[in-house]
């Protein structure tokens, strides 16, 4: 097989990150790792 | 989430934010194209409605669970969520889905493992009462791509998430498609009875072989069998492993005269989009002069019984094999898919044409079929880090590229498909322009379900910018391979030139792979696309500068309208009418856009009627006292006087 000249590129950095994992790299805290609560049902939770 | 007021109405406004990536922007729009196929959601760049969903590029991939009615409802699409499942994922939140496991009913079907969750990730692992949260009526769904991975959370190896049946441990966290339960909860939240683009679909498992109908005018018929002399010996939904079903229909040109010919033609269907995708899979075993034609009859008022107009021929050897065909289709009127076989010429005594899981959509059909043959022994038989490659295709555009696939995995990923696209140059081509600019290759493994709208199939994509480098290079990523690619000798000898390939290494893990119909009768089908994607490149026009649909610019009308400050002169109802640029806090007004007005405008103005209001209230009050106190102070006067008569 031959070999590229220049080498391939991994659009996922080389890694299987899922949604959460991502928002975790990213530093956010969100609820249920993906989801922004508005103003209201933040002062509910 | 329970309550009619965070639905969102089925055709969802949105805005692509600039900042969001071009690839993103093409799968996003690959995911509209998805819900419009398996649903009644529908979307449509915003054009001034009150709430629609801005898309932009946050630091991750997140979003709002239903319609928050806050005009700019906020969706992320971060680096690395450019993935169909995962926006695909988000927007059903907008729609107002919370995660699959955060059901009430959630721990009778799986276990949480507190103690292996990450300090302070536990509230990620709350439920919805049944009071908040809804579950359709549906069961729960270890197969739904709202649910978490069995890892999500944890903080060491072990996984958080347990499933009660333990043959669901690798099948929760699935980021395809969207599964039946899935659907079966949007059709129900948003009551859909069909999906928008969706026209046909049969597999001839029941004898009414779905309205679909014997042409008039032909010499023979289609029949509906199990197997036919000559091939095919199973159909191709169930491949012969059920007894009693499978089933296909079969002309049989072995038994035919030459010259006749058999119509199958499908039910009526009402085109709204005017192109359409025709897919089926076609066994031919019939004579090599025999040919199946694919023609569409079209119905208006002065053909009432319908006009016939041939599209395709399908013409080519006899195989045997059940193979795949595309045919892309223009009816803009009420039609129907007529398929024609013909005996042409003498032939074996034994055989026929054959079809099976016919779909038809009003959807784009993909370009590049790559079928790969034995694919569980590929995957099994390859050594790691080894690839395959695909035949270079050649786009409508004159580029031409390949799919690389490593079969076991680049090195150091085990158990993984790994998916690469790479630009393909041969010596002597000419025309492209590099490095290539704006070409979004997508690279889809067929679930291979008869049913369209059933298939979970697996694709990424990724978009070739003429601006990237190469990681430690100055060299464009993406420019001429006879530049940064390598010269491969293909299987006839010919020579090419193969440039650096993008993708991943994660593409699909072989237990997915060896999952649903993603492998049939053994074999594999990838369905490769490049498609120009430079017009995403540019802003999506704000409504104050883009018509409404159904409203259209025309010169010739609003040639004597002026639309002072910005605005645009568009005809609705057949009369010219200005559409007013609008800000955050500011609008123009009236029939020329010539007023302005803004929040500080509106301040002023309740605080003045205010005061007003204040004032005359204040004026009302005096002169009342000022009359009442008149009025008792003469009564006293007139009491004291009869007094004194009284008295007198």
């Amino acid at each position: 097989s031959p070999r590229a000249k220049l080498p391939d590129y991994d659009v996922d950095g080389g890694r299987d990150l899922d949604i959460f994992d991502i928002n975790e790299e990213a530093g956010l805290n969100l609820v249920e790792g993906d989801i922004v609560l508005d103003e209201t049902q933040t002062r509910n939770s | 989430i329970i309550g009619d007021q965070y639905r969102w109405p089925k055709t969802i406004p949105y805005y692509m934010e600039d900042d969001l990536e071009i690839n993103a922007k093409g799968v996003i729009l690959k995911a509209f194209e998805q819900y419009r196929l398996k649903t009644c959601i529908d979307f449509k760049p915003w054009s001034g409605e009150e709430n629609y969903i801005s898309i932009f590029k946050g630091s991750g991939c997140f979003s709002s669970v239903g319609n928050r009615k806050v005009g700019k409802q906020r969706l992320s699409i971060g680096k690395n969520c450019d993935r169909i499942a995962t926006i695909e994922h988000e927007f059903l939140h907008a729609l107002g889905f919370w995660h699959e496991q955060s059901r009430a009913d959630r721990d009778d079907y799986v276990e949480i493992m507190w103690d292996r969750i990450s300090e302070g990730k536990e509230h990620n692992f709350n439920t919805y009462d049944d009071t908040t949260s809804s579950s359709l009526g549906v069961p729960y769904d270890y197969g739904s791509m709202m649910h978490y991975s069995k890892n999500a959370f944890r903080n060491g190896t072990e996984p958080t998430i347990v499933t009660k049946i333990p043959a669901f441990s690798d099948v929760i966290g699935q980021r395809m498609e969207f599964s039946d339960s899935d659907l079966l909860k949007l059709h129900r939240l948003y009551n859909c009875t069909k999906g928008s683009t969706f026209l046909d679909s049969c597999d001839f498992e029941r004898e009414n072989i779905c309205g679909m109908i014997q042409g008039p005018g032909d010499k023979a018929d289609w029949i509906r069998v199990s197997t036919a002399a000559g091939g095919p010996s199973t159909d191709y939904s169930n491949m012969g492993k059920c007894t009693g079903s499978g089933y296909f229909m079969h002309f049989n040109t072995g038994t035919a005269n030459t010259g006749d010919t058999a119509l199958l033609e499908s039910r009526l269907v009402y085109p709204k989009r005017g192109y359409q995708c025709l897919q089926f899979f076609y066994y031919n075993s019939a004579g090599p002069s025999d040919t199946l034609k694919i023609y569409v009859r079209e119905y208006d008022s002065a053909n009432l019984s319908g006009t016939l107009r041939l599209i395709k021929t399908i013409d080519g050897s006899p195989q045997e094999l059940w193979q795949l065909h595309h045919v892309s289709l223009d009816a803009k009127k009420k039609f129907r898919v007529v398929f024609q076989g013909a005996k042409e010429g003498s032939g074996p005594s034994t055989g026929g044409m054959s079809l099976d899981d016919i779909n038809l959509s009003e959807t784009t059909c993909p370009e590049f079929v790559w079928r790969v043959k034995n694919f569980s022994d590929v995957m099994d038989k390859t050594p790691a880090d080894t690839p395959i490659f695909s035949p270079p295709f050649t786009s409508k555009e004159g580029y031409t590229f390949q799919m690389g696939l490593y079969p076991s995995g680049k090195a150091d990923y085990p158990g993984e498909l790994s998916a690469y696209a790479h630009l393909v140059a041969r010596e002597g081509d000419t025309g492209q322009t590099w490095p290539c600019p704006w070409k979004q290759i997508t690279m889809m493994l067929m679930d291979q379900h008869p049913h369209i709208q059933k298939r979970m199939s697996n694709q990424r994509s990724v978009t070739t910018d003429p601006n990237m480098t190469a990681t430690d290079s100055n060299q464009f990523f993406w420019d001429d391979p006879r530049k940064v690619g390598v010269e491969v000798t293909d299987t006839d000898g010919s020579k090419y030139f193969r440039g650096p390939g993008a993708g991943t290494p994660v593409y699909l893990t072989h237990l997915r792979a060896k999952s649903r119909d993603f492998i049939k009768g053994g074999d594999a089908i990838f369905l490769l696309t490049m498609e120009d994607v430079s017009h995403l490149t540019g802003v999506q026009p704000p409504p104050s500068v883009s018509p409404a649909p159904g409203t259209t610019a025309a010169p010739g009308v609003c040639s004597n309208v002026e639309c002072l400050n910005n605005g645009v002169c568009v005809v609705d109802g057949g009369m010219p009418e200005c559409r007013c640029d609008v800000g955050d806090d500011w609008w123009y007004y009236g029939n020329r856009c010539q007023n302005k007005g803004s929040i500080k405008d509106k301040t002023t103005l309740a605080l003045a009627s205010s005061l007003s209001v204040l004032a005359a209230m204040l004026i009302i009050t005096l002169v009342t006292v000022i009359c009442l106190k008149k009025k008792y102070k003469k009564r006293a006067n007139d009491d004291g006087v009869i007094m004194r008569n009284t008295g007198a």
